[in-house]
């Protein structure tokens, strides 16, 4: 087991242990105790890694995706907007935040549900980017991957690309979840409470691993480490 | 003038004392990872252990300088090592995490798995 201080330690010199310092970047700090997610999120993903990987970890050769990295974001924030005749619009706002330089975002799509159920109605719904000003409208993304049961996609990466992924520092991708009543009859609040849960999230692809990470050479690892005196004396040459 | 490949230990066989993969698995619990680690429970990184022969068969996948070290510690001196038993080919592992930010995260690692092993 690695216990915290080893763990600061080890993530501290990635070029020694690029494994170590991959992992540590990951995971999370407060590490005890800690809750894993569950609900629809987690399902979706087991179905991603099922789908791509045999119950070993193994990759299967034939994948559904061409990227070696696929984060889930959940919405940092949810808004649900009066009801307009047989529409009921939610927005929904993800913090991007690139945390790795080496991190190329090769794949951005929106994943939810295309149809809600209710008690005594159902709704269809569709996701599509959202700025203050305008909405831009989008053509339907690609449908080539085998997603799980009752959920649908939109391809978003050229408008992330171009609009919303950082160079540096964090941004807001802001998703509208529209949906239309199918039937001519009393919601009520049911369909807020619907909408409130994991309805849609964000799936990103990247093209990376920490072998892509720039490894500095020791020599100049201790030069920026001014307590490294004692590694330095490892590294002198042996005569 | 290299002898004859035998046995290193008496009493075992050549089979269980050369160099070849062995299988292991650890679960991410025992490495004390199961708090963020989803998938896979199990993990089969595997290991090499054995006795490189002195005669290194192409099956092993030896560079001609781990020849050379042989010959070194058969003629010239025994104080250099024979070459080591090493992996070879690894595989990939994908895994199923929580990150710190709380986004769950699918990826794939390079070279977790030891898949054969060489004499070097």
């Amino acid at each position: 087991r690695v216990h915290a201080q080893d763990a600061v330690a080890l993530a501290q010199v990635p070029t020694l242990l690029p494994l170590f310092g991959a992992l540590l970047q990951e995971a999370p700090r407060k590490s005890p105790g800690r809750r894993l997610p569950r609900g629809r999120p987690l399902q979706y993903m087991l179905a991603l890694y099922r789908q791509n990987a045999d119950p070993h970890g193994r990759p299967r050769e034939k994948r559904i995706f061409s990227a070696n990295a696929v984060r889930l974001v959940s919405p940092a924030g949810r808004r649900a907007l009066p009801p307009r005749g047989p529409w009921y619009v939610q927005t929904l706002d993800f913090l991007l935040e690139p945390n790795r330089d080496m991190e190329q975002l090769v794949r951005a799509t929106v994943a939810y549900r295309p149809h809600l159920r209710l008690s005594h109605s159902h709704l269809s719904c569709h996701v599509e980017p959202w700025a203050h000003k305008s909405a831009i409208l989008l053509e339907e993304g690609s449908p080539g991957l085998a997603l799980p049961e009752a959920w649908a996609e939109r391809d978003l990466t050229d408008y992330i690309q171009q609009h919303v992924w950082p160079a540096k520092g964090k941004r807001v991708l802001h998703i509208q979840v529209r949906c239309q009543q199918q039937e001519r009859t009393q919601i009520g609040l049911g369909w807020s409470q619907a909408l409130a849960t994991d309805t849609a999230f964000l799936v990103l692809y990247f093209n990376n691993t920490f072998k892509n990470v720039p490894r500095t050479g020791l020599q100049e690892l201790l030069l920026e480490n001014p307590g490294g005196a004692d590694l330095f004396s490892l590294a002198r040459p042996v005569r | 003038q290299v002898g004859p490949v035998s046995s290193e230990a008496p009493g075992q066989s050549l089979e269980q004392t050369q160099c070849s993969l062995h299988p292991f698995q650890v679960s991410f619990h025992q490495l004390g990872w199961e708090n963020w680690i989803i998938a896979p429970h199990l993990y089969s990184p595997n290991y090499c252990k054995g006795t490189c022969p002195r005669v290194l068969h192409s099956g092993l996948h030896s560079p001609n300088h781990a020849i050379i070290q042989n010959l070194i510690n058969e003629l010239v001196d025994r104080s250099v090592p024979r070459p080591s038993c090493v992996p070879y080919k690894y595989t990939p592992i994908s895994v199923l995490l929580i990150e710190a930010s709380g986004s769950i995260l699918y990826k794939e690692y390079e070279d977790m798995i030891a898949q054969s092993c060489t004499c070097r």
